[in-house]
This record gives structure tokens, C-alpha cells and sequence, in this order.
């Protein structure tokens, strides 16, 4: 189940359609301070079923909504899509049959927000059960935040044992 | 259920007792469990990097806390690799031999995980088989472009436009 | 005294809007009183990089809020010089040209105050008039050693001996 | 009140006693990750008083004094001590008449600690009030440890007022 694309719509600063193409292994991604890069990593928990704000450093969901900057008025809708390619058929249940399988999430400013599987509506619980056991949840040791590194093992030792039914 | 959780536990101990001397060029870790039944303990990391002694992480300094940090995602990932791995601007503590040898143990796991990593770090970006710049042109607006190493060098220099 | 408080209050938040555009090449920010009474009110910071909105801080990105903190601390610098400063890795999450205008504001603060800062950045070498190299020859026990810009590069390089 | 000298002995991995010379005014600290660099910073926050085990990273205050290593025996003293230019007699009360003051912690395992100026046992408080309001005491403003700071504009309403009676 390995990434091969990214597309944001008016996600935090990506509020143009964006395509992130991810082909190889190892991807670098760079740029100055304040572009965008973790934004990246913040879309793709939130297409993973992050529901809480200040997880996604906003006060509240609609935060993640392109707001606005100098010339830019702001928008009234986010959405990301991730695209895997499951030729392995690795993934869980009744999407192991899929070559491709795309998970998106929609949210509007007066809304809520909207989860689909390869265009299919679904609900949150089902994107989490996709990737469940495989360390990828929204907030789960696969995915690493700006700053959080060492605070996984200053952690207290009951959190780092929710790392470890992750895993299990 | 019981038996799994000390399997993983087990497992992942072993793993980072592996992988932690791969890291730090010698030394010592482990998992401690707090209590006495798995099912309801916490647990403990000891770290010992090659010439210390034996300390509780927290005497750690910012780079050796960072790479037994990594030390302990990466054995959770031996166990069971996801898909893909995020990482943020974890190199950003390490000195440059620290570097280059997490970018060696990188290197190795992506033959079977996918790794998107944030740098700034000219050793890390040198380990990328694709670098994706993202730039604001249009201040407040994020694009994205593919750039190479020397552009990407050239990036971190450009100031967001005033 | 309120009147102390007051005045301490005015002086760091215009010098604080003096700073932040200097370190960051345009916007602004300043402080904001939480409560009515300044004796027993909070303070929050508002910042807006160039070309963004004004946003709190949380939305700002890991360099963008170093660099914001960074024109506070100098703020209240400038207001009562100590004897000397001391920054631990503060340039860690700064991409080169925010380096760059950091290291700027430090050359020209040090006119009335001293400052020993620790880095791994070349960048922030560059501006040291000494540099003091740590080294650990023998495994555990920390020895000072006068380097120079390349002697200081390579002892990022050189590992700890295993 | 220029810092001229620092000397380290038995403090955390500066086991030998050290010197460490400061006569300019941009003075650059480096060296591979674990070698003592932040150590340096605890040592001189100890000195101006500290008394947190937990602030120094240590679980007990012993922790400042050298517990070993692969080849050395653990020592039963630390000792650190600041040498100031006080040339221009800007250190407050009694010690402005001083061209130099040297302010010095020493520690041993089974005792408490004691402080000095100038060789004279003075109290905890004395060294306190020698800096009263210029930034630099313990958890002043003026020493960024390393990883805080941007926990300082993420910091409480409250606890960033305590920053600003500290510069009034
Ligand atoms: N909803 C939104 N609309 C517009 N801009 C936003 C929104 N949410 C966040 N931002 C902006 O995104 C920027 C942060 O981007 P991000 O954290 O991705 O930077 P970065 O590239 O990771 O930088 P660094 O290298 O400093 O970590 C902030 O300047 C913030 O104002
Ligand atoms: N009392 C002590 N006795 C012996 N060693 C100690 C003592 N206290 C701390 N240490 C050791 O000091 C080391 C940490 O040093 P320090 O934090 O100064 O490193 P650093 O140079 O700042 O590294 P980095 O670049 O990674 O931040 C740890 O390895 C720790 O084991
Ligand atoms: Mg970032
Ligand atoms: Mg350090």
C-alpha cells in the first residue's frame, strides 16, 4: 500500500488543486520556513480521521480551511485525496479487490465533514479501519510531527505503551 | 490480549537492542516494564549511549534523546511496517555523523516501507531519490515543484517574499 | 508597581514591533493584554509573517514561531540588557536566510551584551569572533578545546568514539 | 558585567576541572551531540541558583556531580564558578566597589550547597539578589535552553507575564 499521490483543494496554504506525485521510496520535501511543508503532514492526518483541532494546530476544524492572505480571499471548502497502490491487495475487507484505492475527506465552512473510499461515501469509521493495526492512524507512530521526536520517549510510561498496542 | 501484547513486547525490545548500537555506533537499550503484569504496566526506556553509563533518558542530550527516540519508531516498524512513514524535521538535533547514519538505517528500511521526510539538512536531502520543493511564490499560497539538490539548497537561502 | 508595569508593558510591545518585521523582513506582531487590569491580566502574542494573515500562534509554522520568539526575548533585552545572553540551538528550526537575519540582529545586540550561543549550524559559526569546540576524547568526559571554522566543522563529523 | 571565566569541576561529564575563557562578545559553543555543550548552560543556571533537580534534567541534586563513565569512578563533589568584569562597578549593593566578582556553587554528595562571591561564603539568596532584574536569574529570560524556545510564545497568558515582571 504504498502512496503515490497527494491532492489538496484549499487545504491550509495549498488553496490552489495540488498534486504531490509520489513514486519512489524516499521522498524529500524542502523549503523555507513557512511554506507549507507541514501542512503536508497535517492534510494527510486529517484525511486520515484526525477530529481534533488543536492536533492540527487550529482552534477549530474549520481552521483548516484556506483562510485568506494578502491577495487571497479565503475559500469555503478543504479536500484531500491520498492515492495508494494496493496491487498487493494488502488492504483490509472489501478493499483488497481495488488496484488503486483513493481515501478522500471534504469539509465545507458551514459543514460537516464528508470521508469517501474510492468515491464511495463512507463513514469516518471506515477510513480507521483501513489502515487500523498498521501503525498509520491519525495519530499513530508512523507519522511523525515537527518537535514531537523526543517526546515520544520523554512520554509517560502509559503512553508509550498505547505506541505499543498500536503495534501489536 | 496478553499473550500478543508480551509478544510485541518481546519483539520490540529485541528490535531496539538491535537497532539502537546501528544508530548511536555502539552502546545499549532496552524497554523496562513498570509493573508487574503486561496488561496493566507502563513502560520504561533505558538508554545507554557507547561510553556512558547506564542513564534514565532524561539526563539524555537533545541529539542522543532524538536518535533513541527514532531508535524506538523504527523497532516499531520492523514489527509492522505501515505503508508509508512521515517524518518531520527529525534530523533537525543531530550533529552530522548522527545524520548520516540515520540516513543509512533509512535507507535500508525503505526497501520495505515508503519514507516522506521534511528537511533542511543537506546530508537527508542527498538520501532523497525525489525532492519536492514547495515554495510560496504568491505569498500565503503554497506550491509545489520538483526540484534537484541544488535547487533545493537554493530554497532554504530564498527568503518567503517580503 | 502598576505604573512600572505599565510603562515595562508599552516599552517591550513597540520594541517587540520593531524587531519582529527586522527578523522576519516585513509583517508585524504585538503583544495583547488578556484582562482589563494589566496587574492581574495575561499576554498573548499575535504575529503576522509577511504576505499571511494575522493569525495566533499556534497556526504559525516550527520556524516561524522560533523566529517570533526570538524578537520577544530580544524585546525585553533591549529594555534590560543582562549581563550576558545564553541560546541553546535557538537557530535549530531556521531555514539559511532566517539564519542569516538572526545572526544580524545578534551582531548588532552585541554591542551592549554577550553572547555564547551553541549551534550546529555554519551559518551561526560564522558570526562567533571565538569558538569554544567540546570534545570527548576520552568516552564520557567532556574537555574544552579553542577551534576555528573548519576545526568546529569537522567535530560535528567526528562521532563520539564508539 | 561581562562573563570572563567559567571553571567546571566534577560538574556532570566536566569531571577534570575546566576553564573556559569568554573575553569577546560573540562566543560560539560547538560539538558533536552528547559531547557536554548543554551542560555547559545547567552549569552556569546552577550557579545563579537553581534549585530544581528537574530543571537540570537530574531526578536528585547529586545528579549535577559526575556519576562516572566507561573508564572513571563517579567524584563526590561538583564546583562551578563564574568569573564577572565588573569594571564598571555596575553589580548592585556592596559588590560594585569589585573590578571582578566570582560567583561559585560547590556541592557535595552527602551535604548541601554552598555559595560564594568573591571567596566569601554568602547565602543562596545573596547570589540571587546580586542579579535581581537584570535577567539572569536562574529561569530568566536571558538563558534559552535548549528545545524551549518556542514554548515561550506558546507559554500561558500567565506565565509570559512572569517573563515581563522579570524586565520591569
Ligand atoms: N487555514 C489556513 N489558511 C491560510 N494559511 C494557513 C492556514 N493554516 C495555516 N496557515 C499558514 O501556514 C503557515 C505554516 O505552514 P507550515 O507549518 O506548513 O510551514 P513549514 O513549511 O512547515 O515551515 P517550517 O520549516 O518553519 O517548519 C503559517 O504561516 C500559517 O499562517
Ligand atoms: N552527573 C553526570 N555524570 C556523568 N555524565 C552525565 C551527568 N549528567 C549528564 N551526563 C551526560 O551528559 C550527556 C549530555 O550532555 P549534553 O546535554 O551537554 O550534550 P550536548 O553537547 O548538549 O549534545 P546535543 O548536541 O545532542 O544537544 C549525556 O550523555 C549524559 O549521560
Ligand atoms: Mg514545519
Ligand atoms: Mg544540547
Amino acid at each position: 500500500m504504498r502512496l503515490t499521490k497527494l491532492k489538496l483543494a484549499g487545504f491550509k496554504t495549498f488553496v490552489d488543486p495540488t498534486s504531490i506525485l509520489t513514486p519512489g521510496q524516499l521522498v524529500g520535501v524542502v523549503g523555507p520556513n513557512g511554506c507549507g511543508k507541514s501542512n503536508v503532514i497535517d492534510a494527510v492526518r486529517w484525511v486520515l480521521g484526525e477530529s481534533k483541532a488543536t492536533a492540527l494546530r487550529g482552534e477549530s476544524m474549520q481552521d483548516v480551511i484556506f483562510n485568506g492572505s494578502g491577495q487571497r480571499k479565503p475559500v469555503g471548502r478543504a479536500s484531500v485525496e491520498l492515492h495508494f497502490d494496493n496491487s498487493q491487495g494488502r488492504a483490509s475487507g472489501q478493499w483488497s479487490q481495488y488496484a488503486e484505492i483513493a481515501v478522500k475527506r471534504v469539509l465545507d465552512r458551514d459543514g460537516e465533514s464528508s470521508y469517501y473510499i474510492n468515491n464511495l461515501h463512507v463513514r469516518r469509521r471506515d477510513v480507521i479501519d483501513l489502515f487500523m493495526g498498521t501503525g498509520l492512524g491519525p495519530r499513530a507512530y508512523a507519522i511523525i510531527e515537527q518537535g514531537m521526536i523526543s517526546r515520544i520517549i520523554e512520554a509517560k510510561p502509559e503512553e508509550l505503551r498505547f505506541f505499543l498496542e498500536e503495534a501489536a | 490480549t496478553r499473550e500478543q501484547l508480551q509478544d510485541t513486547y518481546n519483539n520490540v525490545n529485541r528490535q531496539f537492542g538491535i537497532l539502537f548500537p546501528q544508530l548511536f555506533g555502539g552502546g545499549e537499550a532496552r524497554l523496562i516494564l513498570t509493573g508487574e503484569e503486561i496488561l496493566d504496566s507502563g513502560i520504561q526506556v533505558m538508554a545507554q549511549p557507547p561510553g556512558k553509563k547506564n542513564s534514565t533518558i532524561h539526563l539524555l542530550s537533545g541529539g542522543e534523546k532524538a536518535l533513541t527516540a527514532i531508535a524506538l519508531v523504527f523497532s516499531l516498524f520492523q514489527l509492522n511496517p505501515a505503508p508509508f512513514c512521515m517524518l518531520d524535521e527529525v534530523d533537525a538535533p543531530l550533529d552530522d555523523s548522527n545524520t548520516e547514519r540515520f540516513c543509512e538505517m533509512v535507507k535500508r528500511m525503505s526497501a520495505q516501507t515508503q519514507f516522506l521526510f521534511i528537511t533542511h539538512n543537506k546530508i537527508t536531502m542527498e538520501m532523497a531519490r525525489q525532492l519536492v520543493g514547495v515554495t510560496m511564490q504568491e505569498q500565503g499560497v503554497s506550491r509545489v515543484v520538483e526540484v534537484d539538490i541544488e535547487e533545493a539548497l537554493r530554497m532554504s537561502d530564498e527568503a518567503v517574499p517580503a
